[in-house]
């Protein structure tokens, strides 16, 4: 467990030292961390989640995921930093021991691991998976238009050389099924999170069509508080509201599907970005922006903690 | 490894609809290699247009002739990556 104080977690990380981290993680916090393998990605990578778990059986759970567009990288650097935060909180902080008291947090800190190997050697600028496109020299499903949520529609591509091909059928993207399996199998998620990067924004469905959700007031709220927690700190300025009316209209998105599929606080954060750099956030920024997620993220998760359904 | 020596990300205002059609078709099209990492939806939201350099001149010479502002918020994509490089390699070996 000594690893994980040591970790250094104002820097980017490839792969294989992330998941010896994970090791070091689980073994620094044996009884609250577990590593689960949820499966494989299409080149045979393992895809981990971290359970955080205080026991009981099939406990209402909160989903997060970071990094499933690889070139997000501050996506995957500030789930690390916020995995620390989490468990090293746990018992400290009253918050975070009431929520891991009566929740499980899963957290999917490379969600896209061929993509997220591939930008550390070959292309920095990858945002796909690594998938071979029957008839096609393009390689890679965006995961983030592959789920079964208006497959297909607007806001997608067919066209597998593009960066937002939405695969050849909804769930192809073993990434994608992985993750499926697992929350429909588990049946008990009441939120479901996923963390971008870049633009600042936090966002509830729809992404397939522009109508409102029956949800919709109260996720607004949620999210305006949520953003307010966020901004509290350094000041920095988001915009909240549903995908299709505060970016674009985009189809087969994971939180639509998760939302369809009856989790009720479904959300996406777009992570910091200082104006200028894009994807590539010196990693100066990694612990800024973490920090002020984390606000936001602990704001959420304590509303579902405190609004069961 | 890819390299994107001299390619720009250019940040666009788009200031009416009738713009943010004219990007969206620039989208769409396949001529240019363009990235968007951010998308043509509203004149609220800036548009981040990585532009590979050889398409470069005829990018901005659309923004232009369709007098859409824009500036040049990354001068040399590849400049930025390698920095990113020697930080990565600092801290491996740190």
């Amino acid at each position: 467990g000594g690893d994980t104080k040591s970790f250094d977690y104002a820097t980017y990380h490839r792969l294989d030292a992330i998941y010896s981290w994970m090791d070091s993680m689980v073994a620094g916090h044996p009884n609250l961390i577990s590593k689960v393998q949820i499966g494989s990605s299409y080149e045979n990578r393992p895809m981990y989640v971290l359970k955080f778990s205080t026991g009981g059986n099939n406990r209402p759970a909160i989903w997060i995921d970071a990094g499933i567009h690889s070139r997000e990288w501050i996506s995957t650097a500030s789930a690390l930093w916020m995995a620390n935060k989490m468990a090293t909180d746990f018992g400290v902080d009253p918050s975070v021991t009431s929520l891991l008291g009566k929740m499980d947090v899963y957290l999917m800190i490379v969600t896209n691991p061929d993509g997220y190997a591939y930008t550390h050697t070959n292309d920095r600028m990858w945002r796909k998976t690594r998938s071979v496109n029957s008839g096609s020299t393009c390689r890679g499903v965006d995961p983030n238009r592959n789920w079964d949520a208006g497959f297909g529609g607007p806001g997608a591509s067919k066209n597998p050389c593009s960066e937002s091909y939405h695969g050849p059928s909804a769930h192809s993207a073993i990434e994608v099924k992985n993750i499926v399996d697992l929350i429909k199998n588990h049946g008990n998620f009441k939120a479901f999170i996923s963390i971008h990067a870049y633009s600042q924004l936090l966002m509830y469905p729809y992404g397939y069509t522009c109508n409102d959700i029956p949800h919709q007031a109260e996720l607004d709220s949620v999210g305006r508080r949520a953003v307010q927690a966020l901004s509290s700190l350094y000041g920095t300025s988001y915009r909240v509201g549903s995908i299709c009316k505060i970016i674009y209209q985009a189809s087969g998105g994971s939180i639509d599907w998760s939302y369809n599929n009856g989790v009720k606080y479904s959300f996406a954060f777009e992570l910091r970005d200082t104006g200028r750099y894009g994807f590539l956030l010196p990693a100066n920024q990694i612990i800024p922006t973490a920090t002020e997620t984390w606000l936001g993220l602990k704001h959420i998760m304590e509303y579902v903690r405190d609004h069961p359904y | 490894r890819k390299v994107f020596t001299g390619d720009q990300v250019l940040r666009v205002n788009a200031k009416s609809e009738a713009q943010i059609q004219l990007l969206k078709t620039l989208e769409n099209g396949e001529v240019f290699k363009l990235d968007f990492w951010t998308h043509p939806s509203s004149s609220d939201l800036p548009i981040d247009i990585h532009v590979p350099y050889a398409s470069l001149y005829a990018v901005q010479k659309f923004l232009q002739d369709n007098e859409i502002p824009f500036h040049v918020m990354i001068q040399d994509l590849q400049e930025l990556l390698d920095k990113e490089q020697e930080d990565l390699q600092r801290n491996a070996v740190k």
